[in-house]
């Protein structure tokens, strides 16, 4: 059973491989891949082992295979669709960045509950209205959503995810969301990344 | 030489250890502690043994104690000022995020270059002008760095966040960040978030 976090370092092994690849490298030994992806390369060599034998010991790995087959891996050659709640500040940053494209995955949908939003066109996404959440992603068959509302709406906006047939959130309001075992709640916290950096700040003062 | 990937789970420990705390909870296995972090048991006593030796083999763990170690370890008793750039929609989002004061991080200043911009208040922090980073930064003595620029901004105002003193710091623009090898850089990638869930989407599928 492959944990996410695996998931997402291979996720971000694949963007910093087709860095080599449009660099031009064809081979990389895995100390220098994983000096590049800042992990020991024993880390590295254990998350490719989940999925099969990758690269020749003493040879290393061609970077064109291994890109094709992480990408093949994490599906990253079809694109999945997501729904996004709360078209706020966090959520019109995400729509926006979203609409590069740098990955397979793509905004379908946005809602809002707040009259001045819905109706709104951020990137060529036009704000849906929060009532037609379950009806417009159970219709669109959306397995992903975004929660981008404040912290208090955040449990109910989860279930009607859910209800709708929403498999996998990504949540971003301060709050533990409670939810069916069935469903992967991941959670992002930017000031748990700022403060790891605190961790390494106060290291070299001393 | 303890790893980025490590303080963080350690910091995200800590968030739950807090809830734990407050829902009345004293003793909790390794086990179960796991479980509640979402991760394995071995996992978990692997990252605590880089700092001493916790809890007791059978007997589990004092949350307390371990609360009170974790947030020693993490220097979580005091709180570290960063300096954001670019206080645009995820800027603007981030500036009022830390307000909440979750954490032991406090935002100290917010740096733009849109004239519409500067001198707006957000949460009671005043955006302050791009031009004056440098000099702010230097008297203020910050060490963290969060960058909101455009991906074509941000190498620039990366290095002259390094050049006023700062050593870590927290990128979103979808560029890599070519800095001195003193200076820590952590990318942070929502797509990543969202493509790591697609994949757990594609295996339920199957
Ligand atoms: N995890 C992080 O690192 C991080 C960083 C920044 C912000 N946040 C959190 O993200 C959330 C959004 O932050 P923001 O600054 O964009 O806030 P915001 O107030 O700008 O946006 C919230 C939006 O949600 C909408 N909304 C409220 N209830 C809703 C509902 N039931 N259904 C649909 N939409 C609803 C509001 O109308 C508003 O447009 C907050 O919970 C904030 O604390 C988290
Ligand atoms: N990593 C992620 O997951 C993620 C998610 C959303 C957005 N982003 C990225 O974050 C950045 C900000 O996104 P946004 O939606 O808030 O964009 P935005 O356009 O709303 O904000 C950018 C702000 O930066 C300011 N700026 C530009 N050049 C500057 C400079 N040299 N110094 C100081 N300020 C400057 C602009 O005036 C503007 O206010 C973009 O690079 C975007 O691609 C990343």
């Amino acid at each position: 059973q492959v944990s996410l976090e695996v998931i997402k370092r291979l996720s971000s092994y694949l963007r910093d491989l087709k860095t080599l690849e449009n660099n031009g490298v064809t081979v990389v030994s895995s100390g220098s891949l994983a000096e590049l992806l800042g992990i020991s390369s024993v880390q590295f060599r254990k998350d490719l082992s989940y999925f099969g034998p990758f690269g020749k010991k003493g040879v290393g790995y061609n970077v064109c295979t291994l890109t094709a087959k992480l990408t093949e891996l994490l599906g990253a050659g079809d694109c999945m669709g997501f729904a996004l709640a709360g078209a706020g500040k966090l959520g019109s940053a995400i729509i926006q960045y979203s609409s590069l494209q740098r990955f397979n995955i793509k905004i379908m949908a946005a809602f809002d509950s707040d009259r001045r939003k819905i109706g709104k066109k951020i990137d060529g996404l036009v704000v849906a209205d929060a009532k037609d959440m379950e009806t417009t992603v159970r219709t669109m068959g959306l397995k992903i959503g975004v929660i981008c509302v404040p912290a208090k709406a955040a449990q109910q906006v989860a279930e009607r995810m859910a209800s709708a047939g929403i498999i996998a959130v990504l949540n971003f309001a301060p709050t533990e969301i409670k939810i069916l075992k069935k469903v992967h709640v991941s959670n992002v916290d930017i000031c748990v990344e700022i403060e790891a950096l605190s961790y390494f700040v106060r290291q070299s003062a001393t």
